[in-house]
């Protein structure tokens, strides 16, 4: 059982705490809004109202006890987010997570001390706009520059064909991770022998540049 | 080439007008501040001040001629996003993507015509708080209410070890789908007798009870 606090009780850092209360950990969750700190306090089992640009108040909280800290205080009050950050690091916090709303937010909380910074509606926003922009591709997730895993209804060339017939594997590095057929059910590993049909959707691996060669992204 | 309305610029409704555009389509993106529509005007190709909820301004845009429509108002102006996604579906739009920040306003969208919901900081709050929540966890994504790819630090019964001699996929129905050295390169498909090394990152797949049962993933 670890224990957590979480700075700015936005959607972002209500979820962080939710989650971690789910699976048993201890949450400390503060906030400088009055309101907010009365909406959580049943579901959180510690919540404060406080300023996290306050270094006194800071000093109270035990800083560098927490397994981390996570700032998810918005754009909105982006000096608030980037001057907590500073101060949780200056006070010895294990690991900080912050979370930005652009790139130069961004790469000043990490100057700043944040060890990973998470950018929640710039990366939903580039998944769906990559889902949109093909006709094929459902959802997206890069693994690296050079890898993603993406999930894509089954291409035209595959249908009527299995595995070994296709042997993506050899020719492309593309691996089929899992196959959900019309009803939802998902198979994984897919066995070699199954003949795609119309309406499956495979989840599959694969160097960016093969995944391209195939059009089975197009970005 | 399509062509996608984009409704409200926010941080996800500008991301996903930025990926659609550097993937070649033709995107409007509409809002109702004269700040935000000055601010992407060199970015994206078409961007207008309107207000959304406003129906004959809505009817002057040919709603039905877009491939989706993305609602990109935030729960700041709810009942505008809520309207918003009604008038769209009743002048015909094809899809209809809405951005959402709680499970009660997703659920509204759903019933006013929104055919995908999408909760970018609850996703995001989750994936962060069970990757906090485990030591070995570093990242999770849910396929399914039943299967889940995760991404995690090789565990300790496992080094030293190769997928032969550890038979995940027979005993487990786990497959590793990639292995991440300390140097960052991945190995995708992993060789089935490369022994697993303190500090590999591995990919997996597999059914979460299973997962559970290695105690990959505690929820
Ligand atoms: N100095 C501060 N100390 C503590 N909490 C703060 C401070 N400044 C702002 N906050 C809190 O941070 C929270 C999140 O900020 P805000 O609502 O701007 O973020 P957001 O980007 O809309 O968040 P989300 O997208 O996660 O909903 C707010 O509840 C706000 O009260
Ligand atoms: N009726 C409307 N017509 C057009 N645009 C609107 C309307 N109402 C709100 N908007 C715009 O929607 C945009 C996004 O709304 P808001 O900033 O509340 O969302 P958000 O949740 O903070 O967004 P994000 O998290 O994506 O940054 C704003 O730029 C706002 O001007």
């Amino acid at each position: 059982k670890k224990s957590f606090l979480i700075i700015g009780l936005g959607r972002f850092g209500i979820n962080v705490a939710r989650t971690l209360t789910k699976a048993g950990h201890s949450v400390l969750g503060v906030d400088n809004d009055e309101d907010i700190i009365q909406k959580f306090s049943f579901e959180i089992d510690n919540v404060m109202k406080l300023d996290a640009t306050d270094s006194d108040v800071l000093d109270t909280l035990g800083v560098p006890e927490f397994e981390a800290v996570v700032i998810s205080i918005g754009e909105k009050y982006i000096q608030n987010s980037i001057l907590a950050t500073l101060l949780v690091k200056e006070k010895g916090a294990k690991h900080i997570i912050a979370k930005a709303g652009t790139k130069v937010q961004g790469k000043v909380l990490e100057k700043v001390g944040a060890d990973t910074v998470v950018f929640p509606e710039k990366d939903m926003g580039q998944r769906i706009g990559k889902a949109l922009s093909s006709s094929t591709l459902i959802d997206y997730i890069e693994l690296s520059k050079e890898v993603s895993i993406i999930e894509l209804k089954v291409p035209q060339f595959m249908l009527g064909k299995n595995l070994i017939e296709l042997n993506l594997r050899k020719k492309y590095a593309v691996t089929i991770i899992s196959i959900k057929d019309k009803d939802g059910n998902i198979k994984t590993p897919p066995s070699v022998d199954y003949k795609f049909t119309e309406f499956d959707v495979l989840t599959l691996i694969g160097e960016n540049e093969q995944l391209k060669k195939l059009h089975f992204i197009d970005f």
